[in-house]
């Protein structure tokens, strides 16, 4: 699975996500990706883009969960908010990236690893596979 | 606050012994798509612009699952799905079960701005997918000697995988008899 979210200049916010699914996965499987709310998921507080087993993030409607944090709770950073709905999926089974309408830029997985990358306006600039890259 | 991005390349259990030659192509393609992504953005690109650029360019790397290099179904085929949502408008489009689109990301896009739907699949996916012209390839296009192999294994192992699992090692039962 790839995916990508991006806050613009004028503040829009975007995500995308694309895949070919499980190894072996049955004929017919639908998973996370194209599930609104699940693996994909934009408002104007943030957009969120998951990766992993696509049955587990559907059941925990992970790109919403993340959008809904935000939204329900005040105050809440972008990072905390993918945290927690991280933390609340078996370990193991996602990974997810998202910015926020504030330019906040989370990559939060429990997985052994995530290949991923962001930028900001900012200077931020990390590429890395491992927590420790 | 400024534009910011941020891209990913799949999660899973990847393994720190992954060898230079399959960690290095994929490192590659993420520099060079936050480099296309930067410059969108610095020269005032929309972010749904940008995020469909990015994963153009993923789906068309054979080292990610998407685009050419998905995975590969029980049957040895590719179905590949993609979603795409815009945050202001919540506009949205998904499509799943394509076998013949080079960039369903685009195709998803296409829903969302061409028809009153969200989600078009299989057969109805595909079918909108010639009406619109967008690059359709054979299937055979999109499976590699790689994602065959990740097949085999995962059929032996009777296991149905997310990327990047390891293959289980045998347990050398000649060992003990």
């Amino acid at each position: 699975t790839v995916g990508c979210v991006a806050i613009d200049s004028a503040g829009n916010l975007a995500t995308a996500t694309s895949t070919g699914g499980l190894v072996n996965k049955m004929v017919g499987r639908i998973g996370d990706t194209p599930v609104i709310g699940a693996g994909t998921y934009a408002n104007r507080l943030c957009a969120v883009s998951a990766t992993g087993v696509g049955e587990a993030i559907i059941r925990h409607t992970v790109a919403r969960d993340v959008a809904a944090l935000m939204e329900y709770v005040p105050d809440l950073s972008l990072e905390d908010a993918a945290a927690r709905v991280v933390a609340g999926v078996p370990p193991g089974k996602v990974g997810l990236v998202a910015v926020s309408a504030a330019g906040e830029v989370t990559m939060a997985y429990n997985t052994t690893g995530m290949f991923r990358a962001c930028a900001t306006e900012g200077g931020r600039h990390e590429v890395g596979i491992w927590p420790d890259d | 606050m400024g534009w910011a991005i941020a891209l990913h390349g799949g999660a899973g259990d990847i393994p720190r012994s992954l060898p230079p030659d399959r960690r290095e192509p994929r490192l590659a393609t993420l520099r060079r798509c936050l480099d296309l992504a930067t410059a969108a953005l610095r020269s005032g690109s929309t972010a749904l612009d940008v995020v469909e650029l990015v994963v153009r360019e993923l789906e068309n790397c054979p080292h990610y699952n998407a685009g050419v290099g998905s995975v590969l179904t029980a049957d040895g085929t590719v179905e590949m799905e993609a979603a795409v949502m815009d945050g202001n408008t919540m506009r949205c489009g998904a499509v799943s079960g394509l076998s013949t689109v080079v960039n369903a990301v685009s195709l998803a896009r296409l829903v969302m701005e061409k028809t009153p739907h969200i989600y078009l699949a299989f057969h109805g996916a595909e079918a909108f997918a010639r009406e619109q012209g967008v690059e359709t390839k054979d299937p055979s296009h999109f499976i590699t000697e790689a994602n065959k192999e990740r097949l085999r294994q995962a059929k032996e192992a009777n296991r149905v995988q997310v990327d990047y699992t390891q293959p289980i090692p045998k347990d050398d039962n000649s060992r003990i008899g």
